[in-house]
């Protein structure tokens, strides 16, 4: 489901220029779950905004769900997202004004236009396997930092996506939360053959994982197949 | 330096009452490294809110270096945090307009009005000792989620603080770059005597304290006293 060949990407800061990918190339098939792992400043979060189209790479070739996503302009990148694609962001990039329910709801008005009684059964069953029903009507300034990391997951989910990225989905959590968490990313996978590709530094993901990329400095330096726990 | 006594704190929205703490109560000497741990959503940020003066208790007493902080108002508490605690946010609570430097260099300025030959050298100190030398001229915006952290490490390290309430500030970490700010922590605890309060679910961080308190639901559950790795 996404194939990147020489994948390069550099930030431009005015005169300096920041080489944070040097040229990336691997393979993830449908329904795997894949995981990054590197040291802080390795290019992790780079390399994931590049495959969920919200940014561009500047060389390179990158393939998501046969589309060669660098051929798509800004509005084609945004529909193409939301249509296949479920973001976990490392900062959590909620919606401040949506209440827990209303952002995990949010995809499925905006994109899926699901019908209201079929959006209801899909928000609550989500709030409920990421431990967050009694949350569902406070706003995202009002709860934790670990349930803030819990509602993005759930809004990732909530479309059924081909593709899910997470960028450190368990960095705020405590081992039993994120087991939960985990475990039901499994069961997507295993249900409706969701891929899961990981950013993570959670040895809990790592060991849960089909295969782990190392990426330091911009290049991947070690692959290691494991074919799932 | 921190005395906590039957602390309680209810979250107050309309007609909702959250009780996010019910009832705490511990004692944590000067130097020492002391954490909370605990499920998302126990109670830990709330706590180290408390303590850090960023919000009120709404019952018990709570006493930080010798101060009765429930006794001071919105001012007073402002500036008995910028006299005597550094705080890690947990969203790292960076100022968007000022560079990496001018991020860690802000409380010399604002605080301790320190001559600039002297922060000069502190900040760059500081930047080297959490690796982040090089993105000193960058944005907030312009660096990785680690490196935010990282980030907000350096400045909460800044004014050489009594007390550092350090909400999670390994989270984002490899483990390499988190043994080197535990590592970092370690050596200011040894050197000027400067206590540590951890909120973490961090394994690194719990083998290296000296106490560590178990939080659930808002209460303490459990009191682990190791006296240090
Ligand atoms: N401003 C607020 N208004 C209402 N409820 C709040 C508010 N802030 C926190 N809470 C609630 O209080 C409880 C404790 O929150 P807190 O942030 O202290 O937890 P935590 O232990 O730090 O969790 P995490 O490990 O996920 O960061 C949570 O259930 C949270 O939803
Ligand atoms: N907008 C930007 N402008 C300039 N440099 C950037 C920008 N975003 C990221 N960088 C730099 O690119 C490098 C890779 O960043 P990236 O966020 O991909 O790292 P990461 O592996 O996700 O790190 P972490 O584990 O800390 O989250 C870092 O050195 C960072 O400072
Ligand atoms: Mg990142
Ligand atoms: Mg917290």
């Amino acid at each position: 489901i996404i194939i990147a060949q020489d994948v390069h990407k550099v930030y431009r800061m005015g005169e300096v220029n920041v080489p944070a990918l040097r040229g990336v190339s691997f393979k993830i098939e449908s329904g795997v779950f894949a995981s990054f792992v590197g040291p802080s400043g390795s290019g992790k979060t780079t390399l994931l905004n590049l495959i969920g189209c919200l940014d561009q790479l500047t060389d390179g070739q990158l393939t998501v769900a046969d589309q060669d996503v660098s051929a798509l302009n800004y509005t084609e990148r945004a529909r193409f997202r939301g249509d296949h694609i479920g973001f976990i962001f490392q900062d959590f990039n909620l919606i401040p004004v949506l209440t827990v329910y209303e952002n995990v709801e949010y995809p499925l008005v905006m994109v899926k236009n699901v019908p209201k009684n079929r959006r209801k059964e899909k928000v609550l069953s989500l709030l409920e396997a990421v431990g967050m029903s009694d949350q569902r009507d406070k706003f995202p300034n009002q709860i934790s930092g670990g349930q803030k990391q819990r509602l993005a997951t759930a809004r990732a989910l909530t479309t059924d996506p081909k593709l899910v990225l997470a960028d450190e989905p368990t960095a705020n959590l405590d081992s039993a939360t994120a087991y939960k968490i985990i475990e039901l990313m499994r069961k997507l996978s295993r249900e409706i053959g969701t891929t899961f590709v990981f950013s993570t530094h959670d040895t809990k993901i790592i060991s849960e994982v089909d295969t782990v990329y190392t990426l330091e400095d911009g290049m991947i330096t070690g692959t290691l197949i494991q074919k799932g726990a």
